[in-house]
C-alpha cells in the first residue's frame, strides 16, 4: 500500500497513491503537477420526448440526468510491470472498466489505454461514461479544444463568444468536439511561465472542463430511449448479446513551466497518432538478410 | 487504383452526417462498417503489392494467376506510372492484423520466424516509436537494419469477464524499439522464436501488486445484471 512511482530515461515521472492505486502526480524535470484520473458515468436523461425540454439522451442528444457524474470506483486493483522499454500500471476499476497506464522509455507522453464495457443497464438507466484528469491548475473556466486537428479554439465555461448564452444544460452545454486534442493551461503569471496539460486522443470524442484544472472526455455511452430526432431507436449497441466493449487510448503530456502553449510538443505527436505506422507481416525467407535494410 | 477505389468509395459514403455522427440505425451502421472493412482488405492487397515491389521481393512469375493483377488491364490503363508497367507482383505476400489493440494477430502468434515490415506514412522521420506484438511465447530474437534489437515481454492480463473478447493464442506482448523510421519508408525486422523451456509465465511477475483491493462495485452495476437482454420500454414510432 505504499505510494510508488514509475519513471523513464527522459525525466518523466508518474506518482501513484499506494492505497487507491490511482495516479496522483506527474513530474517533468523540476516541474510537477498534481494529476488524478478516474472514470465516472452520468445517468442518461430518460425524458419523454413529448415536448422540447424533456428530451431523452440518445444518438443525437447528450443530456445527463444530474450534473455530478458518479465515480465508478474510488480505489482499484492494480499491478505494475517494469521493463527495459516500457513500465505499465494495470488497474481494474470494476468488472467493466480497466485501464493500463504506460510510460515508454523515451516518451514525452503518458499513455492511458482504457477498456470500457459492457455498460451494465440492469437498473434500466442508460449511462454515459467519462474519464476525468483533474489537476491543481487555476484555469479560470478556460480550456482549448481543436477543430479537426488544425487550430485550437478557446472555450470559456458557460459562455459563448458571439452571444449572451443562457445556461439550460450546465454539463451538456459545455461539451465540445475534441477531434485530436484538448488543452488546459494556467493563467499567465508575471514571469510569463505557466504549466500546461495536453490530452491527445485516438478518435474524435466530446470533452469539457466542468471544474477548473480539469479535462473531461466522454469515452462510451449506452442509452435506452430514442431521442425522437428521427433515428427511431436507442443508442444501445450490442455484441454477443451484451453491450459493446470499447478500447482506446489517451496520451497525456505535461508541458512544465513554458511560455505559451507548446505546439512543438503536441503537433508532432498528434500527427504520429493520426498517421500511425502500418505493420505488415510475411514469412521469413533465406533471402531476408538482403532486405533487412530499410527501403 | 481499382483496389484503392474499393475503400475510397465507402469512405466517401461515410462522410454522410449519420455515419460521421453515429446517428444511423444499427443495421445501417453495421453496413457502413462492413463496406469499409471490405475496402480495407482490398487496399491491403495494394499495399502488399507495393511492399513487394519496393523491397524487390516480387513473387516469381509462377505466382498463381489469382494473386497477380492482370498485366493486360494494368498496362493498358493510362493511370499507371511507367515503372509499374509490365512487372508481376504478388498481392498476397503480406498479412495485416486489425486486432492488435486487443492483442490478437495470427502471424505473430503462430509463426516461429517472420518479417515485420513497419511503414512510416509520415513524410518525416519518427523517432522513439515501439512495436508491440501479441505472442504465445516470450523469448524472441529480433534483428533490425542495424543488428540485434533488445526486446521486452509482458504477460497479458487474464480477461476480467468471460465475455468472448480476444480469440487468440497470445499469452504475452513482445515490445521492441523501432528506432528512427525515416519518412515514407519501410523498415524490416526479422523475428525468430527462441524456445526456452525454463521460461514460464510465472517468471514474469509484477514488481508491485495490490490485487486484494476489493473493487467496490454496486450490485446494480454488475455485468451479470446486464446479461439479460434488456429491451427498453420505449415509444417506438409507428413502422
Amino acid at each position: 500500500n505504499e505510494d510508488f512511482s514509475i519513471e523513464n530515461s527522459v525525466g518523466l515521472t508518474c506518482e501513484f497513491d499506494g492505497t487507491t492505486g490511482l495516479i496522483q502526480k506527474i513530474r517533468r524535470g523540476n516541474s510537477e503537477i498534481q494529476l488524478s484520473q478516474n472514470f465516472y458515468y452520468y445517468h442518461g436523461m430518460k425524458g419523454n420526448n413529448s415536448d422540447f425540454d424533456s428530451r431523452a439522451s440518445g444518438a443525437y442528444i447528450f443530456r445527463p440526468n444530474g450534473t455530478s457524474p458518479i465515480p465508478i470506483a474510488q480505489k482499484v486493483k492494480y499491478e505494475v510491470y517494469k521493463g527495459e522499454h516500457v513500465t505499465e500500471v494495470r488497474q481494474v476499476f470494476s468488472e467493466w472498466v480497466s485501464q493500463v497506464i504506460r510510460l515508454y522509455d523515451k516518451a514525452d507522453a503518458v499513455e492511458f489505454e482504457w477498456l470500457v464495457g459492457p455498460i451494465p443497464v440492469g437498473d434500466h438507466i442508460g449511462k454515459e461514461v467519462v474519464t476525468r484528469y483533474s489537476t491543481d491548475l487555476s484555469t479560470n473556466g478556460t480550456f482549448y479544444t481543436d477543430s479537426n486537428g488544425r487550430e485550437m479554439l478557446r472555450r470559456k465555461r458557460n459562455k459563448r463568444p458571439t452571444w449572451n448564452y443562457k445556461v439550460y444544460e450546465p454539463v451538456a452545454g459545455n461539451y465540445y468536439p475534441v477531434n485530436s486534442r484538448m488543452i488546459i493551461t494556467e493563467e499567465e503569471k508575471q514571469n510569463k511561465k505557466r504549466k500546461t496539460l495536453i490530452l491527445l486522443n485516438d478518435r474524435a470524442q466530446g470533452g469539457t472542463s466542468i471544474n477548473d484544472g480539469e479535462l473531461e472526455v466522454m469515452i462510451h455511452r449506452r442509452l435506452l430511449f430514442d431521442d425522437a430526432f428521427g433515428v427511431g431507436e436507442a443508442l444501445n449497441e450490442e455484441a454477443y448479446g451484451t453491450g459493446l466493449v470499447t478500447r482506446g487510448k489517451h496520451w497525456i503530456v505535461f508541458a512544465g513551466d513554458t511560455t505559451g502553449v507548446p505546439a512543438s510538443i503536441h503537433r508532432p505527436l498528434a500527427q504520429e497518432i493520426f498517421m500511425d505506422r502500418i505493420l505488415a507481416f510475411r514469412d521469413s525467407t533465406p533471402a531476408d538478410e538482403i532486405y533487412l535494410s530499410g527501403a | 487504383l481499382d483496389g484503392v477505389f474499393k475503400l475510397a468509395e465507402p469512405v466517401a459514403v461515410n462522410q454522410h452526417h449519420d455515419a460521421v455522427a453515429g446517428t444511423a440505425k444499427q443495421h445501417v451502421t453495421n453496413d457502413y462498417a462492413l463496406r469499409i472493412s471490405i475496402g480495407i482488405q482490398s487496399c491491403e492487397k495494394v499495399i502488399s503489392s507495393a511492399l513487394s515491389k519496393i523491397q524487390g521481393t516480387q513473387g516469381a512469375s509462377e505466382s498463381p494467376s489469382s494473386n497477380r493483377i492482370d498485366d493486360e488491364s494494368l498496362n493498358n490503363s493510362s493511370r499507371v506510372p511507367n515503372d509499374f508497367q509490365g512487372f508481376q507482383y504478388r498481392d498476397d505476400e503480406y498479412e495485416f492484423c486489425h486486432l492488435l489493440n486487443i492483442s490478437a494477430c495470427d502471424p505473430s502468434e503462430l509463426k516461429s520466424s517472420l518479417v515485420v515490415s513497419v511503414y512510416n506514412p509520415l513524410a518525416r522521420q519518427v523517432v522513439n516509436s515501439y512495436v508491440r506484438l501479441p505472442v504465445s511465447t516470450p523469448v524472441w530474437h529480433v534483428e533490425g537494419p542495424h543488428g540485434d534489437v533488445s526486446t521486452q515481454a509482458i504477460p497479458l492480463p487474464e480477461p476480467v469477464l468471460d465475455i468472448p473478447g480476444r480469440i487468440s493464442a497470445a499469452q504475452y506482448e513482445l515490445i521492441f524499439p523501432a528506432g528512427v523510421l525515416s519518412g515514407l519508408t519501410v523498415t524490416n525486422f526479422k523475428l525468430t522464436r527462441v524456445i526456452d523451456n525454463e521460461i514460464v509465465r510465472g517468471k514474469f511477475q509484477p514488481i508491485i501488486q495490490n490485487w486484494e483491493a476489493a473493487i467496490d462495485v454496486p450490485v446494480v452495476l454488475s455485468v451479470e445484471n446486464s446479461r439479460r437482454r434488456f429491451l427498453p420500454k420505449m415509444s417506438l414510432s409507428p413502422p
